[in-house]
């Protein structure tokens, strides 16, 4: 699965995901990445975001929307919102995955709970962040 | 004028230096540096959210690095299923799709979705009509070949395992 987050200079966010499913997967199985508020969301109110991992629990645990609700009804920072949905919630039911997230005032946070998650961002008049391991 | 920002994923998983050599480091940090650089670039020009993300995803979908697009796993039929969303943080419109073959770039597809029909997710045969009736490209089967993808495929071909592509084989589960 890929991913993208973004803010524009107009402070527009948006997300975009693409995936290729699992090895092996039959029965037409679809994961979370084309279910907006599992694994796509986007919402100039709160932030973007795009998820990464095994689907079945992003979509169970709504994942992209559950980040933007922390947000939006009780005031978490990206980071707290992010952190607290990959790092507790969904370790609590076995969920293995990260996501990517951006505000419209252009705070990014790269979350995850796996051994690594190949990521990259880049801000305005900052250097390029390219990173795969924790 | 906003400050603007890019991130993006290649996926998650049990990725560690211990099962990436040296030169696929490189080539994946590469393939990262080079698809968050061109989404960058459309926002200093003044382009849109929108238009970065399709942007960069469509990078990552081109490398075979990626589980996605061409770099996209094994069905248990021996196919390539792809699915991909795209969302606007300004109208909260969106548009996805789940479950085509043969479409060179899935997310380009939702973007088609999210603007030009009435729905947010099309799936299957049905995606890959409107896919062709607004021009998208399609590609042969052999264009989505990957022989590393295609040996991750073999070890489990015959089993009931699937597999996340970063991570090592799971029992499967049935929700």
């Amino acid at each position: 699965t890929v991913g993208a987050v973004a803010v524009d200079q107009e402070g527009n966010v948006a997300s975009a995901t693409s995936t290729g499913g699992m090895t092996n997967k039959r029965y037409n199985r679809i994961g979370d990445t084309p279910i907006i508020g599992s694994g796509t969301y986007a919402n100039n109110q709160t932030c973007a975001i795009s998820c990464t991992g095994h689907g079945e629990f992003f979509i169970r645990a709504v994942v992209a929307y559950d980040v933007s609700c922390l947000m939006e009804y009780k005031g978490y920072t990206l980071q707290k919102a992010c952190e607290e949905v990959v790092l507790k919630k969904l370790v609590k039911f076995g969920g293995e995955g990260g996501l990517i997230a951006v505000t419209p005032s252009a705070e990014v946070a790269l979350v995850f709970n796996s051994e690594g998650m190949y990521r990259a961002s880049k801000s305005t008049g900052e250097e390029t962040l390219v990173a795969i391991y924790k | 004028m906003h400050k603007t920002a890019i991130a993006i994923h290649g996926g998650a998983g049990t990725i560690t230096q211990a099962n990436l050599s040296p030169e696929q480091d490189k080539a994946y940090r590469a393939a990262l540096k080079k698809a968050v650089e061109a989404g960058h670039q459309v926002l200093e020009r003044g382009g849109s959210a929108l238009d970065a993300v399709e942007l960069a995803v469509v990078h990552l979908e081109d490398s075979p690095l990626f589980n996605a697009g061409r770099g996209s796993v094994f069905t248990k039929e021996g196919k390539h299923e792809m699915d991909a969303a795209i969302m606007c943080g300004k109208t909260l419109e969106a548009g996805a799709l789940a479950g085509v073959r043969s479409i060179k770039n899935p997310v380009k597809l939702a973007r088609a979705i999210m603007e030009h029909s009435d729905h947010v997710i099309l799936s299957g045969y049905g995606a890959e009509e409107f896919a062709l009736s607004y021009g998208l490209e399609f590609a042969p089967e052999a264009y989505f070949f990957d022989k590393y993808r295609y040996e991750q495929w073999s070890e489990v071909r015959d089993s009931d395992i699937f597999m996340l592509d970063h991570t090592a084989q799971r029992d499967e589960k049935f929700g």
